[in-house]
Formats: C-alpha cells, sequence, structure tokens
C-alpha cells in the first residue's frame, strides 16, 4: 500500500498547494510512482501542473460521489511517474451534499481502497479549512504535513490545528500521524521570522521538519506556466529545497 | 443604516483580516462610529486585536445562533468608536449545525437588523472559504471588498469569485454590489506582480479599488502586539496605505 500523505492547514495561503505539487514532483522524479490528489475546489493544484478539465471530463468529486472509478478520473502528467486527479468545479458543492450521508467522513478513504498497488506516494492538497471535504483527506491518510509560514496568524493557528489532528487520531483515524510541520515562504532577514520560527522550534521541536522553503519568486511564477519548480527552474533555491524535502520525506517514510 | 461591506476571497492568505481590522480602524479613526464583526473561525481578526476571551464569554456565534442580543456580543478596543463582536471556539461546528435550518444563509442579516443606527459602517472579516459563514456575510451585507495578491493562484479564482457574487447577487441578496478588488502585497519589484495587475487591470478595470497596499512588514509585525497598524506604527507604509484606504471608501460611500 502506499504511504498516504495529506498536506492541510487552516489557515490559508501558508503554501499548501505549492507543496503538494512540488514534493510529489520531487519525488516521482526518484522514480517512486506517485498520485497526487486536489480536494480544493479552487483546483489550484490542477491549474498549477497546466491541466485544465472540459464540462465532461471527470475527476475527484466524481470518485468521492462514487459515480467514476479511480482510472477514469487520473491522468497523466508531465512527469512520467507522477499522475494526478484533479479537482472540478462540482467539488464546491459537495461539503453541503456530504453532510447528510452515512459515513460521510470516510468516502475518500474507501474510494482509494481499490488503488493500485504500484503508487508508493499518495499527496493530497487541502482547501484551507475544516470542513467535510478535509476530514475526508485527514481520514483516509496516513500522514498530514503541516504547511506553516512564519508570522503571528499562522503561528496562532498551529497550536489548534495539532488539538483536532490529535482528536481526529482517537476518532476517525486511529493511525494518523504528524508528518512534519514545514516552514514555508520563510525569510532569514525579518526578526518576526525568526522570533516565530524560534517559538515554533520551542512548542513544537518533535514535529518540526528539517528542511525549510524560502521565499523564492520562482515558486509563485512556475504555477502561470502550469510547470513544478523542477521543470520552470530546476536551479532555484525553491527548486533544491523541494527535493531537500522529497528527500526528507523518503527517508522517514522508510522508518514509520 | 450602516453600511456593511463584507470583506471576502475564497483564496486564502490574501490579506483579508489585516484588510479589515486596518480598514475598520482606519474609518474608526475619523470619528465615525465602526463594527468589526469576525465571522472566522481561526479568530485571527479577534486576537489581531488583542481580544481573547474566556469560555464564558459570548461572541458573533451566539448571536447567529439567536442565545445572545448584540450588546452581549460586542467589545469595545483601544479605539473608542471602534467595536468587535468576536468569533470563538465554537463557531467552527457552526456551518454543519446550519445546513439543516430554514433560511440557514439569512440568520446574521436579520440579527444585523437590530443594529445600533449611530454605526456608520460595519466591516465583515470572513473565512477562506464559500461556506455558509461567507454565504451569511454575502447576504447581510451591502458590498463586497475583496482582496487579492498579485500572484496566479489568486488571479484564477477571482473571475469564479466575481461569477459567484453576481449568482448572489440574483438570489440572496438583489442589493450586493462589488465595492472593489483591493491588490494586497504588492511589489512592484518583480515581474509577476506587475504582470498581474496589468491582467487585473484589464479584465477587471471598473472594480479595481485605486489603493494598493504594499508589501510591509510592519503589517505583519502589528499583530503579534494586538494593535492595528495605526497604534503600532503610525508612520509606516502599510499604515499610509490603510489610511489611504479608509479616505477612498467613505468618500465612494457618499456616492452609492
Ligand atoms: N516559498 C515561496 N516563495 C514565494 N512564494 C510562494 C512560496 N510558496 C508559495 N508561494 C506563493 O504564495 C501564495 C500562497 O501559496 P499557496 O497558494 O500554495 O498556499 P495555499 O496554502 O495552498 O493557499 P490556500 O489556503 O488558498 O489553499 C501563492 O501565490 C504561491 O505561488
Ligand atoms: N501588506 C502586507 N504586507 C506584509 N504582510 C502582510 C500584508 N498583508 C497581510 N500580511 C501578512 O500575510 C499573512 C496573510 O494575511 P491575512 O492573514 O490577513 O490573510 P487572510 O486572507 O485573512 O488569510 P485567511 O485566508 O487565512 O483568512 C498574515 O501573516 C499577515 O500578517
Ligand atoms: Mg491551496
Ligand atoms: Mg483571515
Amino acid at each position: 500500500m502506499p504511504k498516504i500523505i495529506c498536506v492541510a492547514n487552516q489557515k490559508g495561503g501558508v503554501g499548501k498547494t505549492t507543496t503538494a505539487i512540488n514534493l510529489s514532483s520531487c519525488i516521482a522524479l526518484t522514480g517512486k510512482k506517485v498520485l497526487l490528489i486536489d480536494l480544493d475546489p479552487q483546483s489550484n493544484a490542477t491549474t498549477g501542473l497546466g491541466l485544465y478539465l472540459n464540462d465532461s471530463q471527470m475527476g475527484i468529486y466524481d470518485l468521492i460521489a462514487g459515480d467514476a472509478e479511480i482510472e477514469q478520473v487520473t491522468y497523466p502528467t508531465a512527469i512520467n511517474t507522477l499522475f494526478i486527479i484533479p479537482s472540478t468545479v462540482d467539488l464546491a458543492g459537495s461539503e453541503v451534499e456530504l453532510v447528510n450521508q452515512e459515513n460521510r467522513e470516510l468516502k475518500l478513504k474507501k474510494a482509494l481502497s481499490k488503488l493500485d498497488s504500484r503508487y508508493e506516494f499518495v499527496v493530497i492538497d487541502c482547501p484551507p479549512s475544516l470542513g467535510l471535504l478535509t476530514l475526508n483527506a485527514l481520514t483516509a491518510c496516513n500522514s498530514v504535513l503541516i504547511p506553516t509560514q512564519c508570522e503571528y496568524y499562522s503561528m496562532q493557528g498551529l497550536g489548534r490545528f495539532i488539538q483536532t489532528i490529535k482528536m481526529l487520531k482517537g476518532s476517525l483515524n486511529p493511525e494518523l500521524k504528524i508528518e512534519g510541520i514545514l516552514l514555508t515562504m520563510y525569510d532569514g532577514r525579518t526578526s518576526l521570522a525568526n522570533q516565530v520560527r524560534e517559538q515554533i522550534r520551542k512548542y513544537f521541536k518533535k514535529s518540526l521538519l528539517g528542511t525549510v522553503i524560502p521565499r523564492n519568486i520562482r515558486l509563485s511564477e512556475a504555477p502561470s506556466h502550469g510547470k513544478p519548480i523542477v521543470l520552470y527552474d530546476n536551479n532555484s533555491k525553491g527548486a533544491d529545497s523541494y527535493i531537500e524535502l522529497a528527500r526528507e520525506i523518503i527517508a522517514r517514510g522508510k522508518k514509520n
């Protein structure tokens, strides 16, 4: 069975999509078969890889609703070992639709139980909320990667988010682990970033990942070209940091 | 009746809370009575103004649920013409609770109908989603202010968000207008920011506000001191830009 990592944080704009796209790409470039799932109605991970669907093409909504099999919603990408299940516009209405259904938090987990065993990693990009889509991801995954900016509001929400994960561990997903806290858009020149980094290191030392993603303009340019950073600018600091992250996550995978 | 402005955008991390806190503060400092409502379960606008509630204190959840009157959930701030209805932890569960209720989108509008007529402006900070909390805000307000970063993912979501506003205008809130699109965290030195700014100017010219908020580290430091920018560092570019925005919004208020 593949290792399923959910990239989540209720705080908005902390680099969830950027991390989901570039971590999955960098792991795939080591030769492992990887599946990226876009579970955000904004469909940023889908367009960030240059995929535009027409109304008749199906995606993650159809899989969760039970209207399609995995093969019908899985699309290839520019990297031959990376595949994506995209988000479509109808995903926006799914949270309200799910509320009154039986086992509403288990829909994704059930759908992924039939996944091809040749996948070694699955990475799920989540919306900035704790609604039923994110709950589905937290129930289906083995671990959760929490990107966070070195800013006050991001730090504030971290403690509460981790509490929520611990609560889910006791109910919906007993094997849920924290893969790690990832510092993103880090700019070491500002005292705020260093203060926040120290605070996170103090309170969440065990969970903090070694890799730190620097603020790097090439990372925010890449999505407008529909490419992960390693295909857009392989020599950038952004590419280096996500290659390092992929190495760290693969090495942890062996231990857990 | 006061002018009710909702600060919303499904995209996360675009500066909704920073705009809600600093716009409401700067309008209040001109002597007008202003109410800030924190409708985000993350409660960033609440802590960004240095307000920490204990479990027995009530907030926006209790107002929407009909368990409290407006006076019981309204708190003073460091600015004597600015008041806040804070968010509390129980707001997180409200979207699921609201789904099966009648007139679920009208709860906030109904609660605000009894508001003290001495308020001249109400500013509502929304979570990064299009769930029932944001829908309540879009139904209760006169206009919506849409902060957006000059980045690819923010630009992508703008068109779809504006479509959603137009749809609501036809159904839940016929008088809903777009107050304007506000460019935030703008860094004119990057070509990406200038390209995106040009695109937004091309497609959304009528809605683009004149004021542009620059990236300014003092804006992200202020919340850790529980102060709006004008009380934390009144000489910063951040303070200047929000004072300018307040002037622009007040001037528009007279016309609409
Ligand atoms: N390390 C970085 N350096 C510079 N820009 C970055 C970096 N990481 C992400 N960005 C940019 O910052 C913005 C926010 O990142 P992103 O959209 O990935 O966050 P998110 O958490 O997925 O947001 P949402 O909460 O809306 O889903 C994007 O415009 C992205 O291009
Ligand atoms: N003009 C600015 N310059 C520098 N930093 C800023 C600016 N505006 C906001 N920030 C910082 O950027 C981060 C995102 O801003 P903010 O939290 O206000 O966005 P938001 O849209 O409310 O996020 P969410 O989607 O999570 O509600 C915060 O850490 C904030 O302090
Ligand atoms: Mg995202
Ligand atoms: Mg906010």
